[in-house]
């Protein structure tokens, strides 16, 4: 619920931007500026890469003082009300209806969505470069073991984020509409976010979250290029791709590109 | 190769008539080949499964989750996926019994050795292209799959010409005559990009402009469930 909610709401602020979405209320704590991310790399060139938060920062895994002192910018981001129109519910309900199906329901969904004004956090990245450019990471650092046993793993560190000034409510409503002399139940689920003047939720839902103030709810990394000797380097430009210096594997099995190519695998992990 | 390169270039869905796919229709029925070859039980059982799945976009994200982790050589646990409930988690967990996993005691997933690699890499194919379609798209394909037009529409761009046009009057494509089906099918299409109109005895079936990969994702989930519905043969 919390992770449709922010994802329609960078559909509508940052359709191919760098934002990501944060999927999990629980993440909430661990998403600081220079908190390490594990990017999980796509297997497939139509995938949207994965994200895992480590309960770490970068300076958890810089070798002995180095620690890096970032200057931290804080920006009004945007004030964000947006309603998404269940496009395909009247069409449906139509065709469901002519075709009087027994099916138990279909899943749809219709948010509308209010995460009111929205501030923008983020690290200096000329001052984080330079500040950086002699630092080292220690890879015989605990935190770093599992990371380095998956080889399609890339150590990311989180340099913006976007959070609530206020209190908000993510709902989720199910209704089921009887149809056809009973012959045909339509579940629809919708999922509100709503702006809470007063702590009070009137709505009547099935499930209902409360978010508080200062939740994240997108952010924005840097992948990391770490060489063998430990030094380390963040990856500014798009063609350029994090990862360790090291060999290489790949996990298509079985499955046949054939005429496709690298349409279904342009993506090999390295 | 660079003529590998340029040929995968050529086939990039791009703005244009339906018929454009239909060279990688083979190259799709190929790779879900392992859904074919299972028994009629465990195929429907699947099946059946999947089904239940497509009503719960929260579940085929999950889904994706723990296939990705466990083929990345990883050993998820069900319960440390966020917001599932106990009924989601055994709706899970029977796909993942069917797709040739085991949910051990504590919650982690492991391989099943007896079950072969194939299957597991086939269902990934799958989830993974359904996890990435957009809002209210895999419940529409469950709308599809309930209304029996998924065969149909895999056969489409073969019937498709090089206009985009197709004669309703083939017989392959005589559910789409249904006025409540088409709208169906029209939606599903619009969410994946391409445009689907009709227009007396024929439809237009046109790959709108900057599609990225979604009219992909929707062929490779389609080519998914007719294989599992027995129908790719």
């Amino acid at each position: 619920m919390f992770a449709k909610a922010t994802r329609n709401f960078l559909r509508d602020t940052d359709p191919g931007g760098d934002l990501i979405p944060v999927s999990s209320l629980n993440d909430s704590d661990t998403l600081q500026l220079l908190s390490l991310v594990v990017k999980k790399k796509k297997f497939w060139c139509w995938q949207r890469p994965k994200y895992q938060f480590l309960s770490v920062t970068i300076n958890d895994i810089l070798t002995k003082d180095q620690f890096l002192n970032p200057v931290v910018v804080e920006s009004d981001f945007v004030k964000y009300e947006g309603k998404f129109e269940d496009v395909v519910k009247g069409t449906v309900e139509t065709a469901l209806g002519r075709l009087t199906l027994n099916a138990g329901g279909l899943g749809l969904v219709e948010s509308q969505s209010s995460f009111g004004t929205l501030r923008k956090q983020e690290v200096d990245l000329q001052q984080l470069i330079r500040e950086a450019a002699e630092r080292t990471i220690n890879l015989q650092s605990p935190v770093l073991h599992q990371v380095l046993e998956h080889k399609n793993e890339v150590l990311c560190v989180v340099t913006q984020k976007i959070v609530t000034t206020q209190k908000c409510v993510i709902s989720e409503h199910v209704q089921i509409e009887e149809k056809c002399g009973g012959a045909l139940g339509l579940k629809t689920k919708r999922v509100e976010v709503s702006v809470s003047e007063d702590g009070n939720v009137t709505r009547d839902s099935n499930v209902v979250l409360e978010i508080p103030t200062d939740t994240p709810i997108a952010f924005r990394v840097l992948e990391l290029y770490v060489k063998e000797d430990g030094q380390f380097e963040f990856c500014l430009l798009h063609e350029k791709q994090g990862g360790f210096e090291r060999g290489s594997t790949d996990g298509r099995d079985h499955l046949d590109a054939g005429i496709f190519g690298e349409f279904i695998f342009p993506f090999v992990p390295d | 190769s660079v003529d590998g390169k340029s040929e995968a270039v050529k086939l990039t869905p791009v703005e244009g008539p339906l018929s454009a796919l239909k060279h990688g229709m083979l190259v799709l029925e190929r790779n879900f080949r392992p859904f074919v070859e299972l028994s009629g039980h465990h195929r429907a059982a699947l099946c059946e499964i999947l089904w239940e799945v497509l009503l719960d976009d929260e579940l085929v994200v999950a889904l994706d989750t723990v296939l990705s982790d466990v083929l990345a050589g990883g050993r998820p646990r069900l319960w440390a996926l966020p917001g599932l409930s106990p009924g989601q988690q055994q709706q899970l967990a029977a796909f993942l019994g069917l797709a040739g996993l085991h949910v051990q005691e504590d919650s982690r997933v492991r391989r099943d050795a007896r079950a072969p690699r194939e299957l597991l890499s086939t269902a990934h194919f799958l989830v993974s292209a359904l996890a990435e379609m957009p809002d209210d798209t895999v419940a529409l394909m469950g709308v599809c799959c309930q209304l029996h037009l998924i065969p149909t529409l895999c056969h489409l761009p073969q019937v498709t010409s090089a206009d985009g046009v197709s004669e309703l009057g083939d017989p392959s494509l005589a559910p789409l005559s249904d006025a409540g089906s088409f709208e169906v099918v029209q939606k599903l299409f619009a969410l994946s990009h391409i445009s689907l109109e009709r227009r007396e005895a024929h439809v237009e079936a046109v790959i709108m402009k900057r599609p990225q990969y979604l009219p992909l994702v929707l062929y490779i989930t389609l080519h998914g469930l007719c294989a599992l519905e027995g129908k790719a043969e």
